[in-house]
Formats: C-alpha cells, structure tokens, sequence
C-alpha cells in the first residue's frame, strides 16, 4: 500500500459519501444520474464477490463492504425514497449500449476464463464508462449543482491517484495488471474535459454551466 | 502480463 493508492480510495469514498450525504440533506436527487449509480452498483457487485471467497486484510473487506453499502443506499434514495426529485427525463444515456460492449468485452480479454475473473473484468471495463450517463446528463441540461462538481472531482481524482499507483506499483514491486491499467486510463481521460471546466469554473466561485 | 488471482486493490 503506498500514500497514492490510499488517497485514492479515500477520495473515492469522500465522492460516495458526498453524494450521499447530499442527497440526503437536500432530500433530492435532481441532476444526479440514477443510470450511472446502477451501475456502479453493479461495479460494486461483480468486482467484490471475493468478500465471500479470499480474505485479503480487515481494511480491503471493511472498504469493500462499506462502498456497496454507500452504492446501494444511493440507488435505493434515487429509486425509491427520493424518487420524485429523480430527473429521468434527462437521464437518456442508453445504459445498455455500454453493459452489452462491456460484458463481450470481459468474455474475449480476461486474465483467466472463469466466472469470478470474468465478472471482475467486467467490473473493471465497466466501471471506466459507469460515468457517461451522468457526464452525458449535465452536457443535456448545461449544469451541475457545485456539490455535484464536487463529487464527481473526487471520483476522477480516485482513478488518477490509482494510476500513479500503478506506476509505482511497477517500479518497486514489478507488479503490474494491463487490464486495470488500460481501463484506468480510459476512465481517467474521460474526467479530463470535466476536470478542465472544475478547474477553470468551479474552484474560481462560478457555477458549472455550458455555453448553450 | 500480470494476472494477479489476489486482487489486494479496490
């Protein structure tokens, strides 16, 4: 474990919780893409069956256990308890154009052709474009809350640290997984024009908005 | 190529 990896889970959990926690405050979850938090649900799920299978150390099962708890709670207050404040009309993203590529694509290149290492792949190809329908949400409406900028910033954030992970991971331990990495790069690319507008915008007190 | 079965990362 080195001080990248360890922020990068810590800033992915702050976007989780963040989110959460706004939702729950503002009791609405106007502007938030029910399509991608399903999904990453579904990260969530098929990346961590290990839970049942390989104990890895008290920090690895506790992280894992609390961000499915956080993913599910977040889809049950879009779906259900804060359902009405759901904005579906603006949350078109065809989320089946990304899990049919994806899950072919985690059958043909895998590590090991077994169910357990095909699902983590999934979770790995998945989980680089689970942010689409919500970046495709804001170019729809033009905006996003601050807070929304927030969350998503740390969940970029995450998978950058990660790949500075990797790259120290291959330098002191010759450890290193083409699969996350290429996927981590894709992901990390697709926050960079959002990373761009947070820098420019956000952090100078002006609102994320879209020239029409 | 790596093929790490124990997956230590989140």
């Amino acid at each position: 474990m080195n001080v990248f990896r360890l922020t990068g889970d810590l800033s992915h959990l702050v976007a989780i919780i963040l989110l959460l926690l706004k939702i729950w405050k503002t009791r609405s979850c106007a502007g938030i893409s029910g399509k991608s938090q399903v999904m990453f649900a579904l990260v969530f799920t098929t990346r961590y069956l290990d839970l049942f299978t390989n104990f890895i150390s008290p920090y690895n099962s506790v992280m894992k256990v609390i961000y499915l708890g956080c993913s599910y709670a977040t889809v049950y207050m879009i779906y259900m308890k804060f359902k009405a404040s759901y904005d579906g009309n603006h949350d078109t993203f065809r989320a089946e154009f990304l899990i049919i590529p994806v899950g072919g694509l985690a059958f043909l290149v895998n590590h090991e052709f077994t169910p357990l290492e095909i699902l983590w792949t999934f979770s790995i190809y998945l989980e680089s474009v689970a942010i689409l329908p919500q970046l495709f949400m804001i170019t729809k409406t033009g905006e996003a809350e601050t807070i929304t900028t927030h969350y998503l910033f740390a969940l970029g954030l995450y998978r950058a640290l990660y790949l500075i992970n990797w790259i120290w991971r291959y330098y002191f331990e010759g450890f290193f997984d083409l699969i996350a990495i290429v996927a981590g790069c894709v992901q990390t690319i697709l926050y960079c024009d959002f990373f761009y507008l947070y820098i420019t915008k956000v952090l100078h007190g002006k609102k994320l908005s879209l020239p029409a | 190529l790596c093929s790490s079965t124990e997956k230590d990362e989140l």
